[in-house]
């Protein structure tokens, strides 16, 4: 089936969505933040 | 997926064409079908029109080149013509327009981010302006492509680009890359239902333990009283 | 799709009977439908971090008020004055009647406001402003909805409620379940939270709204994958752990001050702090636990869409 072969061509081509230093950056901001919140949250639960 | 049911009709209505004519008489109505199909503004898939069985009729007689035009138009770009213009007729307006689109979407293939030095090299076009009118005019609004026009970087960011017609060879780089991602989808699931059944375990050992203590505490409330 | 039937005699019958006027818990739920929900949540939200209100339209079967939809009125200050749905009267005639032209019978039944970032209850002004409201235009009920926090937990975050009537005294209701209310509003809760009830809240659709949702999802479903409550709700979690901060260091300080004080009741004093460290305790962990699932579907996705075919 050529037209299903082009669009899951089309599809692949569009992976890996996000490539970028400054997404990853972001991204372990977000994960040290997140890491972060729940290091106090069990300090607060203690 | 839309560019996938705009063009399924007309590819349905060339291969019904193409396989009507056979024999001496047909070839020229092939070659002038090739024609059609490659100047028509809204078709960019053409291997299911190279699989019809008459096309193979026109190799060997003086309309061949028709065939490697289709050729050309499946798997080639703009600069796979220049290079090779010598063997190949001489293309209408449409059909190097379309030809450029097509070499939009290759070059969409390998790099999300291409530079406009790189697409006006390419697409022998001489000024950005001319290179943004085409990119928005011409692939935009035609469906092929979806991005941003990043003036400052001078750069085109391709967020979707319609899919070209495959060769044999491609395909099984495109098996592995879904192998791949199949394999991690799976680990991703089964590690996900394993910390649903940590979960599970950790939230009863803590129900347990606290009921352990809430006894203790009791018990040694009697025992004091 | 029944229950979007109007019966005129039975809701007329049912105003002239009046059962709740004698019995103030009578109502006991609310249902509402798929699209009345949708129109409030949306408003709620277009609203930011600014209180906004509306109206329902529906009816009542028995002990159930049933919202067949809902509009917004074109009123500010929901939150500063008692009755603020009083400027847009006029604005409600109108569309009441025009309702009627176009043939939808139902009744105004309800209210509804937001408290965007601070929970579902009814505030002081609120308890008036409903009060008043079921003095002169019963039956009817407060709908409270937070945006912000909707958007945290991923579900909506709704209370329906009624007032009870000012010489009643409420029998000890069993514990609702517990929110995190922000320091800066938790008297105002605390002062007024026995005089109100609050409603189940169900929801129906019909089977077109069954098949407009399925295609609305059709449209939208990579929206909603690729929405991160990280990053679109960055501020109000600021909020909250600058609220649980300013919660830590008053309690801190009573619990100084009541140790320093007497000791007489320090069994009762202890139990109290207690109680308060274990609300402090669980909204921490209630933001954590938001953080943690939002971070959870970051990770996911990269590693579905990013890491397999880096």
């Amino acid at each position: 089936d050529n037209s299903l072969l082009r669009q899951v061509s089309s599809l692949l081509r569009r992976l890996p969505a996000i490539e970028s230093e400054k997404f990853q950056d972001d991204f372990l901001m977000e994960f040290n933040d997140t890491l972060l919140v729940t290091y106090l949250a069990m300090f607060t639960n203690c | 997926m839309d560019i996938e049911q705009k063009q399924a009709e007309l590819i349905d209505h060339f291969v019904k064409q193409a396989l009507s004519f056979h024999g001496e008489k047909g070839i020229p109505l092939l070659a002038a079908l090739v024609a059609e199909a490659t100047s028509h503004p809204s078709l960019f898939a053409f291997s299911e029109i190279l699989s019809v069985p008459s096309l193979a009729e026109l190799e060997g007689t003086s309309y061949s080149s028709s065939l490697e035009v289709l050729r050309l138009f499946a798997y080639g770009t703009w600069n796979v013509y220049k290079s090779n213009v010598g063997c190949l007729p001489m293309l209408l307006p449409d059909q190097i327009r379309k030809l450029k689109q097509l070499s939009v979407l290759t070059l969409a293939e390998t790099n999300k981010i291409l530079p406009y030095d790189q697409l006006m090299q390419e697409l022998d076009v001489s000024n950005v302006r001319e290179l943004e009118d085409f990119l928005i005019n011409e692939c935009m609004y035609a469906g092929i492509v979806r991005g941003k026009l990043d003036q400052l970087r001078r750069c085109f960011e391709v967020q979707f680009a319609a899919g070209r017609d495959l060769r044999h060879e491609q395909l099984n780089n495109m098996i592995k890359t879904m192998s791949n991602w199949l394999s991690t989808s799976d680990n991703l699931l089964h590690s996900i239902q394993e910390k649903i059944k940590w979960a599970d375990t950790m939230s009863e050992a803590y129900k347990k333990h606290q009921k352990e203590v809430e006894e203790k505490v009791e018990d040694m409330k009697k025992s004091l009283k | 799709d029944a229950i979007y039937f109007y019966d005129e005699a039975a809701n007329t019958k049912a105003l002239q009977d009046k059962p709740w006027a004698s019995d103030p818990h009578y109502f006991r739920r609310v249902r509402i439908s798929a699209l009345a929900l949708l129109k409030m949540v949306v408003h709620a939200r277009s609203g930011g971090t600014i209180e906004i209100m509306g109206v329902m339209q529906g009816k009542t079967v028995g002990d159930t008020f049933v919202v067949m939809d809902a509009f917004a009125l074109p009123v500010e200050g929901t939150e500063t004055r008692v009755n603020a749905q009083a400027d847009a009267y006029e604005y409600m005639v109108d569309y009441s009647q025009a309702n009627k032209q176009a043939g939808r019978l139902e009744n105004v039944v309800g209210w509804y406001h937001s408290h965007p970032g601070y929970g579902c209850w009814l505030s002081g002004i609120d308890v008036s402003t409903q009060m008043l409201n079921q003095q002169f235009q019963d039956p009817f009920f407060a709908l409270v909805i937070d945006p912000t926090r909707t958007v945290s937990a991923g579900k909506v975050e709704i209370g329906a409620f009624r007032t009870y009537p000012l010489d009643y005294t409420p029998p000890d209701e069993p514990v609702s379940e517990y929110q995190t209310i922000p320091l800066n509003k938790i008297e105002d809760f605390g002062v007024h939270c026995h005089h109100y009830y609050a409603l189940d809240i169900a929801y129906f659709k019909s089977s077109l709204d069954c098949h407009l949702l399925g295609l609305l999802w059709n449209k939208y479903w990579v929206n909603t994958l690729s929405a991160s409550p990280l990053v679109g709700n960055g501020d109000y979690m600021l909020g909250q752990i600058s609220d649980l901060a300013e919660k830590m260091e008053q309690a801190e300080n009573q619990i100084v001050q009541a140790r320093w004080g007497s000791s007489l009741m320090a069994s009762q004093q202890k139990k109290e702090d207690n109680s308060q460290l274990a609300k402090i305790a669980t909204d921490s962990s209630k933001i954590t636990v938001e953080q943690v699932h939002g971070l959870m579907s970051q990770v996911i996705k990269d590693s579905l869409f990013n890491s397999a075919l880096r």
